[in-house]
């Protein structure tokens, strides 16, 4: 996996969280 | 004066506005936003922020997620996933997540491979509409396949019936959907209002 810019790490971080969330609801 | 008005930190609130309080359903929202590039002179619109809603009819996504990627994809999905998730949480092994396990779908996939993409001066579906200063609305499948934008046809592969692409003041948002949507001024306008920062 290539480097992820700063600015995309934020983004990235929140998708995570939420598919986390949208798993657990399923 | 619209660049330095501009609040990151208020743009992920304002692509959720934008598609929870739709009448309409979208999957995701990107704010594709602008920049000069001085060494090549180039404008580029790269990733400013985006919102994955998801679809509504959970069933039906898995049923078309199963039809279009393979077991040797899903796996390949996940392992980047996993990949990516040691990279945010800092960790030097993969973690091992019952969530990540769970099946990738096709615009979770799309919408994660759209952080590493960018365009070129008036590229693609939102560089066309930022370079035009035209709204693109691209209503079904059909019309997403015979795209001659290289990111709707991706589009349309990956399950999406709607892609919109709306210039505003420094960037262009994007929207996206599993479903037929047709034209609305009411998003339009609510566009404007929440991502003309001047």
């Amino acid at each position: 996996v290539a480097p992820v810019p700063q600015a995309r790490k934020a983004s990235l971080a929140r998708f995570l969280e939420k598919r986390k969330e949208r798993v657990m609801n399923l | 004066p619209s660049v330095a008005l501009f609040n990151q930190d208020t743009l992920q609130q304002r692509l959720q506005a934008l598609i929870e309080g739709a009448r309409e359903s979208w999957t995701y929202a990107i704010f594709w936003q602008s920049s000069y590039d001085y060494s090549s002179g180039a404008t580029v619109l790269g990733w400013g922020d985006g919102y994955y809603k998801g679809e509504d009819d959970k069933a039906k996504s898995k049923a078309k997620n199963k039809a279009s990627s393979s077991a040797a994809e899903q796996e390949h999905r996940k392992k980047v996933l996993r990949e990516l998730n040691s990279l945010i949480s800092g960790s030097a092994t993969p973690a091992t997540d019952d969530a990540i396990d769970e099946e990738v779908t096709d615009t979770e996939w799309f919408f994660l491979v759209s952080m590493t993409q960018s365009f070129v001066n008036g590229g693609g579906l939102p560089g066309q509409a930022f370079f035009n200063s035209n709204p693109i609305w691209v209503t079904g499948a059909d019309r997403l396949a015979s795209s001659p934008c290289e990111r709707a046809r991706q589009g349309q592969v990956f399950g999406l019936q709607t892609m919109v692409c709306i210039p505003s003041a420094n960037g262009v948002v994007e929207l996206g959907s599993t479903e037929v949507i047709f034209q609305s001024s009411d998003l339009m306008h609510k566009v404007r209002v929440l991502f003309n920062f001047n």
